[in-house]
C-alpha cells in the first residue's frame, strides 16, 4: 500500500535495465562489474535511501517478476522449454540481483547487515506468494516462486568464502521460509516444496556438509510438516493421484535419506513415528529398519541367534526429540514415576485408560492421544531397562517382569479396548528396530504380552500387529522380524495351536507362507 | 481401527490446491540453470531403448573411453555442468591441454623447444568458430591440422 | 502392501551418495552428468 508516486514505474525501469545488463556480454564473470554501475543507478534513483523503500523495491520487482511469467504461461501453443527460457531470464537476473546485494551489502566482514537483508528479501517473496496463493486459488502457479527460491538457494551455496561465512544463517534462513511454506499453509506449493527440500543442494548442505549434524533438526522438522499434512489424505487407503504423487516422492526422498543417512532416520525415528499415520505401515517401516553404517547386522533369519549375546544390543539408542516432556499433564507424569516407583497410588492404573483419552488428536476421529501413548510406552520401556541395569541385570524375557512397568503394559493390554491396544502394541512395534537396547527390551516386552495374555483376542490382536508389518513389501526393520520369527518359531508361545491361525483357509496359507519365507 | 476418516474443511481445501497444484508439476530442469544450447527436450522413445544411462556413465573411465569428438561436443555445448567437468579430466587424461586464452584444447606431440605466448607446437583443434558462435550443429565439424 | 521400492528408479545399491544426483520426488531416474550444475573452473566458460 502507499507505494510513493513513480515507484513502479522506476522500479520497472531498473528491473528492465539490470536483466539487460545482466545477460549482456560486458556484464563480466559474475556479472559483478554490471552490478557495481547498477548499484550506484539504484543510489541516483534513491532506491536505497530508506529500509521501507528497499522493501517496496523488491516487493514490486517480485510481482513483476511473477506477472511476467503468469503471462508466458498462459500464451497460447508455446513448448514448455520456451516458456521457461522467457520466465528464467528475468528471474535468474533478479536472483543474481539479490545475491550480489546480500553479498555485497555492509563491509564484508559485516554478516549481521547480509543476512537481515536475506531475511528480508525472502520475506517478500514469501509474502508475495502467500498472497497470490490466496488470491489465485487454484490458478496459483508455483513456477516464479520455485525458480526464485531454488536459484538463490545454490547462488548463496556457491563455494565462496564470503557465503561460507554466512552459510549455517543462509540455511536457517531458508528453512524458516520452507517452515511457514509448508503444505498444509500453501497447498498449491506443495511439490514445488518438496522438490526444494530434495533438492541435491539442499539435502547435501543441510545434512552433509553443514559440521556437527547442525542441519538435522531443521531438516526433521520440515519433514514432521510434510508427514502431517499427508497424514489425513493417507488414512484414507485409496490414494487419488495428486496425493498419491506426493506420497511417492516422499518414499523417494526417504529412500535417498536411509541410503544416505541412516543415522538421521535412527536419531528422528519417533517423531516420525508419531505423525506418520499408523495404516502407513511401509512407509514406517522405511523409516524403523534405518541402522547406522558402521553396524552389522546380523542375518534375522540365522538359525538359534543369541540376540542377547549381541555387542550393540545393550547400547541405549540416541532420540532426539525430547519425547518425555510429551507426558502431559504434569500430574500424570508425577503419579507415573510414582508408580513405576512404588506402584502407588494403585488408582494410577484404573485412570490410564481416561488419561490416555484426554484431547486426542484434533479431526481425526480417534479416540485416544497417539502422542501421549507413543512418549507413555517409550517412557516406561527406558525406565525398565535402567531398573533392570540398576539390579545389575540383563534384559531377558526372565528380568523383565515381575514389575511395575510390565504391569503398566499388561494392563493396557488388558483393559484398552481394540483401538486403543492398537495403538499400544503400535507404539511397542514401532521400538523394534536395529540392535539396541531399546529394540531388545520392547521385543521382550511384545513376546511376554503375547505368552502371558489372559485372552487369545490379545494374543490376536498383537499377532495382527507384527503381521501387517510384516507382509508389506521390504524393507523390514530388524527388530520386528527377530522377534516375530521368535514368536512362531519358539514353542514357549504355542503360536500354531491359537485358533485365530487357522480361522480361515487364505489366512492359513498365509501364515505358512510368511512362516516359509521367514524360517 | 484406524480406518478411513471423512476429510474436514481444511482438508478439502489443501486437497483442492493440491490437485490444481498437480496439473503444473515442477520439472526438473527448473532447478538447473537454463541450457541455452542443449535444453532438455524429453523424448518419449520406445520402452525397449535404454531409459536410463549406463551405469558409471557420470564417472572420468565412462568419460575417458569416448571419442574425443564427443569430448569436445560434450566440453562446448555442456558448459557449467558435470558433464563439461569430467569432459575436461577426461580429455587430459588423453593428453589434450586447455589454452585458456583461446579457449582451445590441444595436443602436444612432444615438450616445445619453445613456447610462445600464442602458439605451442601440437596438434590444434580447428573449428568453423562462426557455425560454433551461432550453435549451428550442422556443419559443425573438428578439423585437426599438425602446427610446426 | 506397499510399493516395491526398487522400482523408483534409484539405485538402492548404489556404494556412493544417492542425494548428490538426486533428480526429482517425481523423476524416475537420476540426474545425468549434464544435469548437474557444476563449479567449473572460469576458463572453461567459453560460450
Amino acid at each position: 500500500f502507499d507505494d510513493p508516486p513513480g515507484l513502479h514505474e522506476k522500479t520497472e525501469n531498473l528491473l528492465i535495465e539490470w536483466v539487460n545488463m545482466y545477460h549482456s556480454p560486458q556484464a563480466g564473470r559474475d556479472r559483478t562489474k554490471a552490478f557495481f554501475s547498477f548499484v550506484q543507478y539504484m543510489h541516483q534513483q534513491g532506491i536505497l535511501k530508506t529500509d521501507d523503500l528497499i522493501s517496496r523495491f523488491f516487493r514490486l520487482c517480485t510481482e513483476m517478476c511473477v506477472d511476467l511469467c503468469y503471462r508466458a504461461l498462459v500464451e497460447q501453443n508455446q513448448s514448455p522449454t520456451l516458456i521457461r527460457a522467457k520466465c528464467f531470464h528475468t528471474l535468474d537476473a533478479f536472483v543474481r540481483l539479490i545475491a550480489l546485494l546480500v553479498k555485497h551489502s555492509g563491509d564484508s566482514g559485516n554478516t549481521v547487515t547480509k543476512i537481515n537483508l536475506l531475511n528480508k528479501i525472502l520475506g517478500i517473496i514469501t509474502g508475495v506468494l502467500m498472497q497470490d496463493h490466496e488470491v489465485r486459488g487454484t490458478e496459483f502457479q508455483q513456477l516464479p516462486y520455485h525458480r526464485l527460491f531454488i536459484m538463490l538457494f545454490i547462488e548463496l551455496n556457491a563455494p565462496e568464502p564470503i557465503l561460507e561465512s554466512i552459510n549455517m544463517q543462509v540455511l536457517i534462513a531458508f528453512c524458516s521460509v520452507f517452515m511457514f511454506l509448508r503444505p498444509a499453509k500453501a497447498p498449491g506449493f506443495a511439490y514445488a516444496w518438496l522438490e526444494l527440500l530434495s533438492h541435491r543442494v539442499f539435502i547435501g548442505r543441510l545434512l552433509a556438509l553443514t559440521p556437527q549434524q547442525r542441519g538435522w533438526g531443521m531438516y526433521a522438522q520440515l519433514l514432521i510438516n510434510l508427514f502431517r499434512f499427508l497424514s489425513p489424505f493417507l488414512r484414507n487407503a485409496e490414494l487419488q493421484k495428486p496425493t498419491h504423487l506426493l506420497y511417492k516422492g516422499t518414499l523417494r526422498v526417504l529412500l535417498v535419506l536411509l541410503h544416505d543417512f541412516p543415522e538421521f532416520l535412527c536419531d528422528y525415528y519417533y517423531a516420525f513415528c508419531d505423525v506418520v499415520p499408523p495404516n502407513c505401515i511401509q512407509m514406517r517401516n522405511l523409516i524403523l529398519s534405518a541402522f547406522p553404517r558402521k553396524m552389522r547386522l546380523p542375518d534375522p533369519f540365522t538359525a538359534n541367534l543369541k540376540v542377547d549375546s549381541l555387542p550393540d544390543i545393550t547400547v541405549e539408542p540416541r532420540i532426539l526429540p525430547n519425547y518425555v516432556q510429551m507426558i502431559q499433564p504434569a500430574s500424570f507424569k508425577k503419579d507415573l514415576d510414582s508408580y513405576l516407583q512404588t506402584r502407588a497410588p494403585i488408582t494410577f492404573l484404573s485412570e490410564l485408560r481416561s488419561s490416555l483419552q484426554q484431547n486426542p488428536e484434533p479431526n481425526s476421529h480417534l479416540h485416544y492421544n497417539i502422542p501421549l501413548i507413543n512418549a507413555l510406552v517409550l517412557y516406561v520401556g527406558t525406565q525398565a531397562i535402567s531398573s533392570i541395569q540398576a539390579k545389575g541385570q540383563v534384559t531377558s524375557m526372565g528380568t523383565i517382569a515381575p514389575s511395575s512397568h510390565v504391569d503398566i503394559f499388561q494392563y493396557l493390554a488388558v483393559n484398552l479396548d481394540t483401538e486403543g491396544r492398537y495403538l499400544v502394541l503400535t507404539a511397542i512395534a514401532n521400538q523394534l528396530r536395529y540392535p539396541n537396547s531399546h529394540t531388545h527390551y520392547f521385543s521382550c516386552c511384545m513376546l511376554y504380552l503375547f505368552a502371558q495374555a489372559n485372552n487369545e483376542q490379545i494374543q490376536e490382536q498383537i499377532t495382527r500387529v507384527l503381521l501387517e508389518r510384516v507382509i508389506v513389501n521390504r524393507p523390514h526393520p530388524w527388530g520386528l522380524l527377530i522377534t516375530f520369527i521368535e514368536m512362531i518359531k519358539n514353542p514357549t508361545y504355542k503360536f500354531w495351536n491359537h485358533e485365530f491361525v487357522h480361522c480361515a483357509p487364505e489366512v492359513e496359507k498365509m501364515m505358512e507362507g510368511v512362516a516359509q519365507s521367514c524360517l | 481401527p484406524l480406518g478411513p476418516v471423512p476429510l474436514v474443511k481444511d482438508h478439502l481445501y489443501q486437497l483442492t490446491m493440491l490437485d490444481a497444484a498437480y496439473q503444473h508439476l515442477p520439472h526438473p530442469s527448473d532447478s538447473e540453470r537454463l541450457r541455452h544450447y542443449l535444453p532438455r527436450c524429453p523424448f518419449p522413445t520406445p520402452s525397449y531403448y535404454y531409459q536410463l544411462p549406463p551405469p558409471h556413465a557420470d564417472s572420468v573411465d565412462f568419460f575417458t573411453r569416448l571419442s574425443t569428438e564427443t569430448l569436445f561436443f560434450i566440453f562446448y555445448y555442456m558448459e557449467g555442468t558435470k558433464a563439461q567437468y569430467l569432459a575436461a579430466k577426461a580429455l587430459k587424461k588423453q593428453s589434450w591441454r586447455f589454452h585458456t586464452k583461446y579457449m582451445m584444447w590441444f595436443q602436444r606431440h612432444e615438450e616445445p623447444k619453445t613456447i610462445t605466448e600464442d602458439f605451442e607446437q601440437g596438434t590444434y583443434l580447428f573449428f568453423d568458430y562462426e557455425k560454433w558462435g551461432q550453435r549451428k550443429k550442422e556443419g559443425f565439424t573438428f578439423e585437426y591440422r599438425y602446427l610446426e | 502392501p506397499g510399493i516395491d521400492l526398487t522400482t523408483l528408479g534409484l539405485n538402492l545399491n548404489s556404494p556412493e551418495n544417492l542425494y548428490s544426483t538426486f533428480q526429482s520426488p517425481w523423476a524416475e531416474a537420476p540426474c545425468r552428468p549434464q544435469d548437474i550444475d557444476f563449479h567449473v573452473p572460469a576458463e572453461y566458460i567459453t560460450n
